[in-house]
């Protein structure tokens, strides 16, 4: 480009615009992940009637999705095309939004109203993978 | 809706609280209050939550405390059920998601008529298993008995016992109790077990099934110390104290909410709207192109 340009074109581009410049494909800073959140029944002054386990991490994702989210979060077609909808024709159409995919079960020792004590297996109590959808 | 037809038929899930439990419930939680719709549908463990606030808000009947024995004993079976995490753990028999522990009524004390050494004891037991729900099938039931420490510790005990299930079918007058009845014998070396488990599932399901939640059983029983095998007379009855025994349920929640055995598949499957990228044209796996399924294998295998 230098050499087609005549000597009098502006001087080529600062090395740091080119940072810039790809920085619109790296992933973004704080991408869409797990975050660990680690909670006590007794915070929620539920420990009188939740007797296990004392503690409690549901996990949740937090984060923002890249433009092209690809294999990394198993995100449908459908997350790329709402991702250039929203950025190209219509930005009331929200972006891809970094929620669960997977769970695991827990495990709950309860005391009931009536005085009898439960055990219980709750399906989806703890996020375990991550997506942008 | 159609799930939460009310009393027992109620689904795990319950509906919207009253608003003033509900913003009671999201003030709890730190739900968003103008979240009307975010109360409905939440889990049966927080229904357990609302139901508290309902009583306290209400100034009703204040929860039960649990026997200390129950509470003991459900310790015990969650730390074989679960991971410290709190992760189910699988390979058991029954393949449960929810076990209950009822302890005899209290307001209807067990009736014990005092008998002399070696006499037949009886008691009477009450459970009421309102808390099963209709969602949740019976998979095994067991008579757990333990014992005051004041019993003399000896090397074993002999107890033979005789339950009968009374049953007040109120639509025949004719006989206004039919009653089942089992006869078992309990053989334990009181220092090694504090617990005995009594399988009952067969005498039981027909009332769990037919959705009974009141039980009425008379348990009359004689204990003798050693082992009968061994002694031939019943020379030195025991008069044994044995505590009324709790009532415990295996069952499968068929619930949403609960976690289902079947599905351990689910959490290393992928959510099903994940598009698996696709390597070739679709194959069907059982009529698919032998040559291109081998080309496919090999290029697989290499």
């Amino acid at each position: 480009q230098r050499r087609n340009e005549s000597p009098k074109a502006a001087p080529a581009t600062p090395p740091h615009d080119l940072s810039e410049y790809f920085k619109q494909f790296a992933f973004p800073q704080n991408e869409c992940e797990l975050h660990d959140f680690r909670l006590s029944f007794s915070q929620l002054r539920w420990d009188r009637w939740i007797i296990a386990p004392h503690r409690y991490s549901p996990r949740f994702c937090r984060g923002d999705c890249p433009r092209v989210p690809g294999q990394r979060y198993g995100s449908p077609v459908h997350t790329v095309v709402q991702s250039i909808i929203s950025e190209r024709l219509d930005p009331a159409v929200p972006r891809p939004a970094c929620v669960p995919a997977e769970y695991r079960p827990l495990s709950v020792l309860t005391v009931e109203p009536d005085g009898s004590v439960a055990y219980k297996e709750y399906e989806d109590m703890i996020a375990t993978k991550c997506t942008c959808r | 809706n159609s799930k939460g037809q009310g009393g027992s038929e109620k689904a795990p899930g319950f509906l919207a609280a009253p608003e003033d439990a509900a913003s009671e419930l999201g003030a709890l939680l730190q739900l968003p209050k103008e979240g009307g719709q975010g109360h409905a549908f939440v889990p049966h463990l927080l229904e357990v939550l609302a139901e508290r606030i309902l009583r306290g808000l209400d100034g009703g009947a204040p929860w039960l405390q649990p026997d200390s024995r129950a509470i003991r004993y459900m310790k015990r079976l969650y730390r074989m059920s679960a991971t410290k995490e709190g992760f189910p753990r699988a390979h058991r028999s029954p393949l449960y998601n929810t076990v209950r522990l009822f302890s005899p009524c209290r307001e209807c004390e067990p009736r014990r008529r005092d008998l002399g050494e070696g006499d037949v004891h009886s008691v009477d037991l009450r459970f009421n298993l309102e808390r099963v729900t209709a969602l949740e099938h019976l998979l095994k039931s067991v008579l757990l008995y333990s014992f005051d420490t004041a019993v003399p510790i000896s090397s074993s005990i002999t107890c033979i016992c005789h339950l009968s299930l009374k049953e007040h079918d109120f639509s025949s007058q004719v006989c206004p109790n039919i009653s089942h009845s089992l006869a078992f014998s309990l053989h334990f070396d009181v220092r090694k077990r504090k617990w005995v488990e009594i399988d009952v599932t067969s005498f039981l399901q027909p009332l769990i099934a037919m959705n009974r939640r009141n039980t009425h059983m008379v348990l009359n029983f004689t204990c003798v110390m050693g082992d009968p095998q061994q002694s031939t007379k019943l020379d030195n009855p025991v008069n044994v104290a044995l505590v009324p025994p709790s009532l415990l349920l295996y069952l499968n929640d068929t619930s949403e909410d609960a976690y289902h055995w079947g599905n351990s598949l689910r959490h290393g499957r992928k959510s099903p709207a994940r598009a698996r990228p696709r390597s070739g044209p679709l194959v069907h796996p059982t009529k698919g192109d032998k040559g291109k399924r081998n080309s496919q294998g090999k290029r697989a295998s290499r």
